[in-house]
């Protein structure tokens, strides 16, 4: 299973809709400090079925929709899709291609969606069970990861385990 | 679930050793359950001994030397239960020249079984990216436009 | 104590916000007593907002805007209480080089006022030190000998 | 009020003695992961009074005494040394330099000196308060300072007030 691309709309600072090749095995992101870098790994944490604001850096889970700024209203909703290769079948569906949509409304509703089929949130985690992928402690490297591992009483590794 | 917690458990030991003796160039180091009897609600305690140094626990080290140290664990519980893609944020940062360059090492050989994407300020880390985004913000609103390696690597740091 | 609290408080306050937009070119920032009746013992909170955007709490901005923020309070806080001497110890590590040159003509403005020991791996940063010296290890007993600047912080980063 | 130098003796990763002058405004360290920069730091702050270990990254206050390495024995004492200008005569003491001396055994016997005379560290204390030598919180400035300030319920400004 790879990752193939992602398309972000309307979460956090992307208002515009933007779709991101990720095809490689390494890929980097460059640019200033408070550009979105960080909003791209939150983006694909969400879509996978995320569902504690702080993970995300957020207080509420309103507040990955887009805000405004100074030149742009809010907007009403928030969108993400991941599309994966499925050749070798990892996700027990019959498809070579999987995308994963996560939509999130003003009002609270959300919505998920497999192959462009609305599905619910269980179904999500069920067929990514296994894979690795909805686990997210561990699959991100940053500071205040290492400073959790590192904490007196850290239960990192045995959350993990 | 006790016997499955233990195997992955000593399976995490060993390669966090392997991978720290790979990034400290020697010394040694080891994770220990503290409560035999209930592991999985167990305080771990970790030891890390770089080279040529006596220090036991990790509190005692310095700030790279901690985020080695730590990066190498992290990397023994990722190839203990692999996951198709991980992101790395600004997780070289805290690194000397020498360091990075060894770090840089193990990301070779861990892009091999997984996607990575790495959110980085060190141009030396970029380098070794196959492929690069560079994101931006006009009025709030984040762009992201695709780089030509090298020559545009300059201008984005 | 109250009154003095206050005082102090106040003039942070307004320094904060000098120092914020000095340091992002515009925006605004503020700190606020949440318990009017008892400030000594009060929460309180920081407001901050980059040129640009709705954000307000300190705790919705990217990492290297936290801490830009961060060193305008601390900034404002240490001219509102000075010491003879303070201690940067790699603080410049998560900026952009944008970020850095505004930190650094921040220092530069400090300096006269205080001396300033300031630990980094940043070569900016070395550039505008007066003096450097190189700390080194080996055999796990720390040596310490001074360089003369340019010539050897290539070889020294 | 300068800082003049530092000598620093048997302190952490100190094992032989190091005269370091600090007669300029702005001294910069540098030097690889691990080689002691910090403990320099750590040094100056323990030497003007600093009785917490927390605060000089320590679990018990002997662990400041070098305790070896692989081809050196572990020392029996720490001692650290801060000569100050005081022209001025912040200090109210009538010396134009003042040197503040701090020394630990390891059966844990500790002295402190001003120039070279044994105090108490009440009377280090005295003559330091209202300088803003002996303030520690607000004069390092360092990730885990700025990690505390934007602590959820953080109360280092109302401490330092
Ligand atoms: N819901 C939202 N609407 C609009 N903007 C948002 C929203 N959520 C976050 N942002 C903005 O996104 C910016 C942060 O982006 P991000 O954390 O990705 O930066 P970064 O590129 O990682 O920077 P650094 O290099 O400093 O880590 C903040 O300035 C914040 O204001
Ligand atoms: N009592 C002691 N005896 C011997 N060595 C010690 C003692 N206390 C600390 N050390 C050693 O000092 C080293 C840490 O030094 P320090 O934290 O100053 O590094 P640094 O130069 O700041 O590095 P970095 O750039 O990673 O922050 C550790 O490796 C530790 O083993
Ligand atoms: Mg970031
Ligand atoms: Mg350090």
């Amino acid at each position: 299973m790879k990752l193939l691309d992602i398309e972000i709309s309307g979460f956090k600072s992307f208002a515009n809709p933007v779709r991101i090749p990720i095809d490689k095995d390494l890929i980097g992101f460059v640019g200033p400090n408070g550009c979105g870098k960080s909003n791209i790994v939150d983006a694909i944490k969400w879509v996978i079925g995320e569902q504690s604001p702080k993970e995300i850096r957020c207080e509420k889970s309103g507040d990955v929709i887009f805000n405004g700024s100074t030149l742009r209203a809010a907007q009403g909703m928030a969108e993400v899709t991941l599309r994966l290769s499925n050749e070798d079948k990892i996700i027990p569906l019959n498809y070579n291609e999987i995308e994963i949509t996560r939509r999130l409304y003003k009002n609270g509703d959300s919505e998920y969606l497999l192959n462009r089929t609305p599905v619910r949130l269980k179904d999500i985690n069920r067929f990514l069970s296994g894979t690795g992928l909805g686990e997210s402690s561990y699959t991100l490297f940053k500071p205040s990861v290492i400073d959790d591992l590192l904490r007196p009483n850290s239960m990192l590794i045995n959350d993990i385990l | 679930a006790k016997e499955d917690f233990e195997k992955n458990f000593n399976i995490i030991k060993r390669k966090f050793n392997e991978i720290f003796v790979e990034l400290f160039g020697g010394g040694k180091s080891n994770i220990v359950i503290e409560d035999e009897q209930n592991p999985i609600e167990s305080k771990i305690t970790i030891y890390a001994q770089p080279p040529g140094k006596r220090v036991k626990n990790i509190t005692m080290l310095s700030t790279g030397e901690q985020t080695l140290a730590a990066i190498a664990l992290l990397f023994a519980i990722y190839e203990t239960k692999p996951s198709p893609f991980c992101f790395m944020d600004e997780i070289d940062a805290p690194l000397d020249d020498a360091n990075v360059e060894r770090f840089l090492t193990l990301l070779k050989r861990l892009k091999s079984k997984s996607q990575i994407l790495m959110i980085t300020h060190n141009r030396r880390t970029m380098e070794i990216c196959e492929y690069i985004y560079g994101v931006t913000m006009e009025e709030g609103i984040s762009k992201v436009i695709s780089i030509n390696l090298q020559k545009e690597v300059e201008e984005w740091v």
